[in-house]
């Protein structure tokens, strides 16, 4: 069974699609074979991995509320061990129609479950979180081994830090006992910036071992990669937010070959 | 009865919060009075005027749930002409409450109608919203007479602006005929980055007067603010990001007196 990694914060404009996407194909770099989910209305990680709007036909939707499975609802995107799970602006009312279900917060769960992972490989399933911890976010981490937390190295998102993590345990406690953190890695680092510098020595003091060494730089390339649909690797592979994202996965990676 | 102003966009991390706080201290150094209701369970509006959590004690969630009025929720934060409604994270609950209630959208609609403005003046309302188009960012739009959207000048945000467009109308349509656009202002905007001028050129270009001409750079100094509880104005008021939000206001303000 693959490794199933959300990749969530509460704290708006973060990173977190950011970092599902470009881990996802530095993880298919190294030889792994990885599915995205796309758990945001907004249809970012579906956008930034160049699916159109019109193209996304099977949607997380579908997976949540309608009868699809997991492996009708991913698509290739023409990266070698990357399947992609879209999502389309429907699926912000999927809460509401969760709501009326019995089963609300498991469905996720069960979809990955159902799955014949002997007739259909998979090494990691990232899932790309809304700015929020509602049933999206809550299905995302009742089905999942572990959270990825991407933080911005500043202070207003430092401030939810601890409230997410609270979250975690609560759902650890109560629907998915196996969960544990993955790690933390920070985003948008300006070494010449004091207060991502601040940040940075207050969170490896705090959350010590949990902190990534990998560190993602502030880097115009990652921005600009989205608008032509491409991955960091793809559009500027030279580039320190290309390095980054690498050493990220390297690090995810001796983490599990280890454990 | 004051201007009721929503600062939305479900798009995490453009400045919303920021904006907020900064604009409403702009207009009381213009010599308007504002409250401020913070609407997002992350509290951040809430923490960057310098209320700490323990000193929230009567919150949004009792002004939407419980039975606070507007006035009672209102406290001072050392600000002349400001007064704010604060949020903590027992605000992410309203959503399940509310979706019990007969009235799930109008409550704050009735909160605001309930007031006597005679006896309470008061010339701006400014709701921070949380980046999700949920029953909280709901009732903010419908208890509006304008919504203003900060827009971070790049890809993914410019991607969910139609996205909030579409909402406005909807809500227009459904529940607040009077709900008109205020304006949308680019934010953490960099001359020096291709991107940021070609955002601007689009959505000047499609949404003309829409646009404010007053453009908010990206300034360490706004980040570094909140983390003092205080407003540019007070941290760093010789800065480019306090002469922007004084721009910003005085052009909203422009807009108001000659309507
Ligand atoms: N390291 C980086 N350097 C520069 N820009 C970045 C970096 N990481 C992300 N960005 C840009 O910052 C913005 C926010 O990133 P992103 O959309 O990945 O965050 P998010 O947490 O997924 O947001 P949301 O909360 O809306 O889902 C985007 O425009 C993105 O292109
Ligand atoms: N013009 C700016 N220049 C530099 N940093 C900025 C600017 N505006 C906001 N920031 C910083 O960017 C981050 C995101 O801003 P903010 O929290 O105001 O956005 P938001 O839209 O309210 O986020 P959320 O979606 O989580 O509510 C914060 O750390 C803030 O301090
Ligand atoms: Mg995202
Ligand atoms: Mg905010």
């Amino acid at each position: 069974k693959p490794r199933v990694i959300s990749v969530t914060n509460q704290k708006g404009g973060v990173g977190k699609t950011t970092t599902t996407i470009n881990l996802a194909v530095a993880l298919t770099l190294q030889g792994k074979s990885v599915g995205v989910i796309d758990f945001d209305p907004q249809g970012n990680a579906s956008t930034a991995l160049g699916l159109e709007a019109q193209e996304r036909l099977k949607t997380t939707y579908d997976l949540l509320v309608g009868d699809s499975d997991l492996f009708s609802t991913f698509v290739k995107v023409g990266i070698e061990g990357l399947l992609l799970a879209p999502a389309t602006v429907d699926l912000s009312s999927a809460d509401l129609v969760l709501l009326k279900k019995s089963e609300q917060v498991t469905v996720l769960k069960e979809k990955i479950n159902a799955v014949d992972f002997n007739q259909n490989k998979l090494d990691y399933i990232l899932i790309d979180c809304p700015p929020s911890l509602n049933l999206l976010t809550i299905n995302a981490l009742v089905a999942s081994d572990s959270v990825l937390v991407p933080l911005q190295a500043e202070f207003l998102p430092l401030e939810g830090l601890s409230q997410l993590m609270l979250s975690v345990k609560e759902i650890r406690d109560t629907a998915n006992p196996a969960l544990r953190f993955e790690g933390i890695v920070l985003t948008m680092f300006d070494k010449r910036n004091n207060l991502s510098r601040q940040v940075e020595e207050d969170v490896r003091d705090n959350l010590k071992g949990l902190v990534y060494q990998s560190v993602i730089p502030r880097s115009v390339k990652l921005s600009e990669a989205p608008s032509y649909g491409k991955s960091i690797f793809d559009y500027s592979p030279r580039s320190k937010g290309a390095f980054a994202y690498k050493a990220l996965a390297l690090e995810i990676l001796s983490r599990h070959e280890v454990n």
